[in-house]
């Protein structure tokens, strides 16, 4: 998190706001929930209390307004610059504004109103940007559900304010990982069209061939209809789509596009109902056939034929023998894998077990994050 | 996405317009070596921020994230 020069704040724990005019995007009962909702996200973490003004001239003034609005800080039109806001101080500061030339909503669709809100009242109480892509003070518009602080945002709003003395309970978003650290575990990988997707947590890197660095994002940004977080996923090149996996529903995308008539549930593939959640898929483009791993068993799944073949689930630690953790045991359990050139890459916690399938024997072992240049 | 602004001189201008706004960089100085080197400081702070590589160039990458909707609070503080 980042602090304005001077650490500026408002000397008083009772701030005052007014909505000076509306957007007809929105009804006005609307926008003043989504105020009061932003507002409200930062008064649960600290001991600010917000009054609202109905005339006259508040702390906050809100307000709606296209290109030059009366600030000599113009709006640019449809995107672009979505809103601003001044830090605390005497007259424009604290103050807040939207541009009018956007689609302001209540919903996912962009832009939402109390989303953008609770990032420019950060600055109204003294938050600059932050460079952690996971934090709401981020500058990019990004959709997500939920408490939308993360653990970033809240540190640096309780070093100007300190904690709400009444201790409400919050949930905090996670900060965004990091992906040279050595003890660095993913949800799932994938290729996409001859790129490359890492689920972590909320987030997903993109490995492009002519990106030199992997670009990290908000699942929710990309596909908001995806839940939080993804457990496995798979490319079948044949059928040109990449499956998607979350507790016991699937998705399926066609280039970054969903395909109609999605969620389905995991047991059309046809695992029993016991089953609530796959760890790990890859398909194997020499044999047709697609793995899934769950809990210690791994299933194979027949493309072709749309079935389960027969003899599966078996034993990950009998057939894919010798993955040794650091302490000795054997990896029985999988996070996420891919092939490549007839070789397995099975992920498992901060290590990955290059598996030459044929040989049905390790190749190599290394940290999960070479997958990320690291 | 929306696609990139198209030949060099107005990615140049489009960027240069950004860097003036979020990263505080004085307008009036392009057309000069001097200027050129104040542009690339400034793209790195861009870089460094959002965690890119860090070339001091107008990559794909860098434009890309010029391009998304976003908050006009500068970056970084005068």
């Amino acid at each position: 998190y980042n602090l304005f020069p001077k650490k500026l704040k408002w000397q008083k724990t009772l701030v005052t706001f007014r909505i000076t005019n509306y957007t007809p995007d929105l009804k006005k009962e609307d926008v003043d929930q989504a105020i009061h909702d932003a507002l409200k996200v930062w008064s649960v973490v600290t001991p600010l209390k917000f009054k609202k003004l109905h005339e006259g001239i508040a702390d906050i003034m809100i307000g709606f307004g296209r290109r030059e609005h009366g600030d000599h800080n113009p709006f640019d039109g449809p995107e672009g610059l979505l809103a601003h806001a001044y830090a605390p101080g005497e007259g424009l500061g604290g103050d807040t504004h939207f541009d009018e030339d956007e689609t302001w909503t209540k919903d996912s669709h962009t832009y939402n109103l109390f989303l953008v809100a609770a990032h420019e009242f950060g600055h109204a109480l003294g938050m600059g940007h932050s460079k952690d892509p996971g934090s709401l003070m981020y500058p990019v518009y990004s959709y997500a559900q939920g408490f939308p602080l993360s653990e970033d945002d809240i540190k640096g709003i309780q070093e100007l304010y300190g904690p709400n003395p009444d201790h409400k309970k919050v949930k905090p978003k996670p900060e965004a990982p990091n992906k040279c650290d050595p003890e660095l575990s993913i949800d799932a990988v994938t290729e996409l069209r001859g790129e490359k997707l890492v689920f972590k947590d909320r987030f997903f890197w993109r490995l492009h061939p002519q990106f030199t660095e992997p670009e990290l994002t908000l699942i929710q940004s990309t596909w908001p209809q995806l839940p939080k977080k993804v457990n496995a996923a798979y490319e079948n090149l044949e059928k040109d789509i990449v499956i998607i996996f979350s507790g016991i529903r699937m998705w399926a995308l066609n280039g970054y596009t969903l395909v109609p008539g999605y969620p389905k549930y995991i047991h059309r593939l046809g695992f029993p109902k016991s089953v609530r959640k796959i760890d790990a898929a890859v398909h194997i483009d020499d044999t047709g056939k697609t793995l899934f791993f769950t809990d210690e068993d791994y299933w194979s799944y027949n493309e072709q034929s749309g079935k389960m073949d027969p003899g599966y689930p078996k034993s990950i630690k009998d057939d894919f023998p010798g993955m040794q953790e650091r302490d000795g045991d054997e990896v029985d359990e999988v996070d996420a894998a891919s092939y490549k050139n007839g070789y397995l890459y099975l992920f498992h916690e901060n290590l990955q077990y290059e598996y030459s399938y044929n040989k049905r024997k390790v190749a190599r072992i290394m940290r999960t994050n070479d997958l990320l240049n690291c | 996405a929306e696609p990139l602004p198209g030949n060099k001189t107005e990615k140049w201008l489009f960027a240069e317009r950004y860097l003036r706004r979020y990263y505080g960089m004085q307008p009036g100085l392009l057309g000069t070596s001097k200027s050129s080197d104040v542009m690339t400081e400034k793209i790195r702070a861009m870089q460094s921020f959002y965690k890119l590589e860090v070339t001091g160039k107008l990559d794909h990458n860098t434009l890309q994230v010029m391009k998304k909707p976003r908050c006009g609070v500068p970056d970084v503080a005068e």
